[in-house]
């Protein structure tokens, strides 16, 4: 995956950081101090499509030569996760006990065309 | 944007930076509250003293160290294991600190509440309760421990199961409460509530304060239920 910055307008991961002492959260999430809350942005042109985040495959080079052959048609493509992580909680529930847990997926590692 | 350009997930880059990082916060914060089952965040938590919560990280660190099992209803000294993760879903590990409830010469209650929203959506897979026993002189001394049930025809309790050990000396002892504690989690108090029952020479069976870092506690783990398959005929 492809990290923003510079002048690209292609498909990257952007990075966004969500300070729960900013949000006024650090009362009652214990660890971590923030969530790294990155997004996919950026452009998919045809000829990205399946690149570089997807695994490609004989498929998916077929259908990107077709899709490049013929760019009358309209096919869109999106610039999204495609590696994520859970995020790890240690909070106080509202009986002030306390809970850790992994919450799958919420952090995108890499992102790339669909 | 237009066609082919931007996706509609992406609609986020297209607001305008003040508006873009308002949008963002809003989400993180809504994903996480989804993602914790919560209405909202919980309000005024009134953490446990340190000591209390630093002994009891430091038991379950012991505690996913070792590889030992503790068998239903044993009662047993030192650490307990970790479950294997299963099936992929969500887990949880809750640390219940206990409240000190009513008390005679010979025995004390001791409550440990639990949070509708996880018993609402999980279902309990292991639960151990954390005694620390502060012997003031050599000898052994009989202890009953006993696991309370709120009785639904009235304000009364039953006991659910009951459990005798001799202490000989000072230290941490374990009890598997995994039963009563699913029990509980059908039931509409989510409240569980144990009774120590000690010798009248030896005192209250708690430490002075709720400080100490020999509080009483629970860890419970809990796992996401699986959903519920709709068939359509």
């Amino acid at each position: 995956g492809v990290d923003c910055g510079g002048d690209s307008r292609m498909c990257c991961r952007q990075e966004f950081f969500v300070d729960f002492k900013e949000i006024g959260w650090e009362d009652w999430i214990i660890q971590p101090e923030g969530y790294h809350m990155n997004y996919c942005t950026g452009l998919c042109p045809l000829h990205m499509a399946g690149i570089p985040g997807l695994a490609a495959s004989f498929h998916t080079a077929v259908l990107n030569r077709i899709k490049a052959a013929s760019a009358s048609t309209a096919v869109d493509s999106c610039c999204v996760p495609t590696q994520r992580r859970p995020l790890s909680l240690l909070y106080y529930d509202r009986d002030s006990n306390i809970v850790k847990t992994d919450i799958p997926d919420m952090i995108v590692d890499s992102c790339g065309c669909t | 944007g237009a066609r082919g350009e931007w996706c509609p997930a992406c609609g986020v880059a297209t607001l305008a930076p003040g508006t873009q990082r308002d949008a963002l916060l809003a989400l993180a914060k809504q994903s996480i509250l989804t993602k914790l089952r919560l209405p909202a965040r919980p309000s005024a938590p009134q953490p446990p003293a340190r000591g209390a919560l630093l002994a009891a990280l430091r038991r379950l660190r012991a505690r996913e160290r070792s590889d030992t099992a503790v068998l239903p209803g044993m009662l047993r000294d030192g650490p307990v294991p970790q479950l294997s993760r299963g099936m992929g879903l969500q887990e949880y590990e809750i640390l219940s600190f206990a409240e000190s409830g009513s008390s005679t010469s010979r025995s004390v209650r001791l409550h440990f509440r639990f949070s509708q929203e996880l018993a609402g959506s999980t279902d309990i897979l292991q639960a151990t309760l954390y005694l620390f026993w502060a012997v003031p002189s050599p000898g052994t001394r009989p202890v009953t421990i006993r696991i309370l049930q709120a009785d639904p025809a009235g304000p009364n309790m039953t006991v659910s199961s009951e459990t005798q050990l001799d202490v000989q000396r000072s230290g941490w002892t374990t009890l598997d409460v995994g039963p009563a504690v699913r029990t509980l989690f059908g039931q509409e108090t989510l409240r569980l509530t144990v009774e120590l029952e000690v010798p009248e020479d030896w005192g209250s069976p708690l430490p002075a304060d709720h400080n100490d870092s020999h509080w009483p506690f629970v860890v419970a783990r809990a796992q996401a239920r699986t959903p519920h398959r709709i068939h359509r005929r």
